[in-house]
């Protein structure tokens, strides 16, 4: 159960 | 206007094979840089990066800076129509809905023109900042290429973890696990069979494995691969095309429920 995080939001984040 | 003459047209085959399973549709971006590709994966785990520099192509022309929606799959089509040796030239036109691709012969004795339907593609084009790595391992893209095939057949994730050690990935499945480690090798006859570690601090990550098989299909384009690791990261996994640019591939990390 593993969950993996979304690029778009990780980079609009950052 | 965009027009730009690649003599080692396979290049253009391997790159689209390096991304076709990866992404449907996709902007292709045109400046007097180059031509270059940014676009993620229906899910948003993967994401593409495509630099063709202009310097790399014998004749490269964009008067202005535009965007050509492609489907990848259909691009893929025509590039398989091009002989290995011919000479590709691609030619489109700012709000045109076509582009054109021209397939030459060596000895010029054939030559093919395809020309593809465009699309309207809505994509934002993401700022990827500069960073700095735990660990970054470069080692032979055949090599990686293996491990990742080998550790699919036993799991579904790879866990890579770099210690001054080496590089481990590791894998379990129902039927057992499995443990590659690559330790650090420079005394190899040739630069590109070596597998170099710059650690910063240890590392260890998590990684769904039909992603990093994927990114493989980008083995032809170089010898060697290199994989920037840090925590709270996405991975990098770039291949460099000679002389001409880069394919680097993202990849976000499994993260614990």
């Amino acid at each position: 159960n593993k969950h993996q995080a979304d690029l778009e939001k990780f980079y609009n984040s950052h | 206007m965009l027009e730009l003459r690649l003599v080692q047209g396979s290049l253009l085959k391997k790159v689209l094979e390096s991304i076709k399973d990866l992404v449907n549709d996709a902007n292709f971006d045109c400046s007097a840089t180059g031509f270059s590709l940014q676009a993620m994966d229906s899910s948003h785990v993967a994401l593409v990066s495509l630099l063709l520099r202009s310097e790399g192509f014998e004749h490269y022309r964009c008067d202005k800076n535009f965007s050509m929606g492609m489907n990848l799959g259909n691009m893929s089509k025509m590039l398989k129509c091009a002989g290995n040796d011919d000479i590709i030239t691609i030619k489109g036109d700012d709000g045109g809905d076509t582009i054109t691709f021209m397939f030459e012969s060596p000895s010029q004795d054939k030559i093919a023109d395809f020309e593809m339907k465009l699309m309207d593609i809505d994509s934002e084009h993401l700022g990827i900042p500069e960073a700095e790595y735990h660990a970054i391992v470069r080692m032979p893209s055949a090599e990686f290429a293996r491990i990742c095939k080998d550790l699919s057949s036993i799991g579904d994730t790879v866990i890579i973890s770099v210690t001054k050690e080496g590089v481990k990935f590791s894998t379990k499945g129902d039927i057992g696990t499995a443990n590659i480690v690559c330790r650090q090798n420079t005394t190899v006859d040739k630069p590109e069979e070596a597998t170099i570690i710059e650690m910063q601090e240890p590392v260890s990550l998590t990684f769904a494995l039909r992603y990093m098989n994927s990114f493989t299909k980008a083995s032809p384009l170089s010898n060697t691969v290199t994989i920037s690791l840090s925590s709270e990261l996405p991975v990098v996994v770039e291949y460099k095309i000679a002389e001409m640019g880069y394919i680097r591939y993202y990849l976000a990390p499994k993260i614990e429920d």
